[in-house]
């Protein structure tokens, strides 16, 4: 293993949803609050390190 | 690593030693309080360089795949899953995909870069200083500012993190496309990734999808690597096709090109790249 702790190449997961309420799209999975995201990085190991978003998507850097 | 939210889907990516897959039925359950349903997953990855590393239970493709056939729900109907191979004995790319139906995804297509033996020099520049006393936030934005990654795409806002003793991940916002950036620059199993994605139809402004190419190759000259393999995933052919030329002008002949239709997301195109011997 590296020194770092890291294995170079990474595991890439991408979950696509749909449902029934047009406006409720707009918001959607970023209403899952930030204990529950945090809760759910638990479970693979990870923490968020930082974070930023715009109108679109909320984007965050994560460290094992 | 990064997470990505968006208001209908949801990317992470993981250095490779997490159980990335346990994030499956949390996840699930937190859409369905919202009123979604999952609709398609997709789970990618190269080869990897610590392979006894992994933990169990997800020790192989084989075991990958079992646990996301168990876990997935029923209604996800059209499955595949297939390994890539090349003429690399290092580089296969595993593909996992499942979907509700076979129509075709929205126009989105997603390029994975994985690049190995970096040049040393450069793969440097991402080691913290001894003592820095910098936060990862400030290290990060050193490392971003050195090796040049904020000219990549010139209009994303730049979220990155400088790890101790060495690392550096990154992640960059325009509109709504990302692109992210993960480093481990340690002598003889360096390694970075890079990842973008675009739409289809972002060649028909100027017809020669000229900013994918750019925005490539100044991704890969920033690590000058040995060996690049290159995952893309669209419902349109021209993607793929533009990687040739983003690669060769850098020295890096192409070695191999493999391609696989998948459910709803049309077809994953793999190619490996090696520099040209001097």
């Amino acid at each position: 293993m590296a020194v770092s702790g890291f294995e170079g190449f990474e595991k890439r997961l991408e979950l696509h949803f749909s449902g029934d309420d047009p406006v409720f799209l707009n918001v959607g999975l970023r209403q899952i609050s930030f204990d529950s995201l945090e809760q759910v990085l638990r479970e693979v190991q990870c923490t968020v390190v930082s974070a930023v978003g715009n109108h679109y998507f909320d984007a965050y850097v994560l460290s094992e | 690593s990064s997470l990505f939210v968006y208001p209908t889907k949801i990317i992470i990516k993981t250095c490779g030693t997490t159980q990335l897959l346990k994030s499956i039925p949390p996840l699930l359950h937190h859409a369905l309080n919202l009123g979604l349903t999952l609709s398609y997953c997709r789970y990618t990855r190269g080869n990897f360089i610590f392979p006894l590393s992994q933990p169990f239970p997800h020790t192989s493709f084989h075991d990958e795949a079992l646990y996301l056939e168990n876990t997935l729900p029923n209604h996800l109907c059209f499955r595949k899953a297939s390994v890539m191979p090349s003429n690399l004995p290092s580089h296969a790319w595993h593909v996992f995909s499942a979907c509700d139906q076979t129509r075709l995804l929205p126009d989105f297509y997603t390029v994975e870069i994985c690049m190995t033996e970096l040049d040393r020099t450069l793969a440097r520049k991402f080691f913290r200083r001894p003592g820095d006393g910098k936060s990862g936030d400030a290290a990060g934005k050193e490392m971003t500012e050195l090796a040049g990654i904020n000219k990549i795409n010139p209009n994303a806002l730049v979220c990155d993190f400088g790890f101790d003793p060495c690392g550096y991940s990154m992640n960059g916002i325009d509109g709504d496309r990302y692109s992210t950036i993960h480093v481990t620059p340690e002598d003889g199993y360096s390694y970075a990734s890079f990842e973008c994605v675009g739409s289809i139809y972002d060649d028909d402004d100027d017809g020669d999808g000229e900013d994918l190419v750019r925005m490539l190759k100044r991704a890969v000259q920033v690590f000058r690597p040995a060996k690049v393999s290159v995952s893309t995933t669209s419902a349109s052919h021209r993607v793929w096709a533009r990687v040739v030329g983003a690669m060769e002008p850098l020295g890096l002949k192409c070695r191999s090109c493999t391609a696989d239709e998948f459910p709803a997301i049309g077809s994953v195109v793999f190619q490996t790249f090696t520099a040209r011997r001097k």
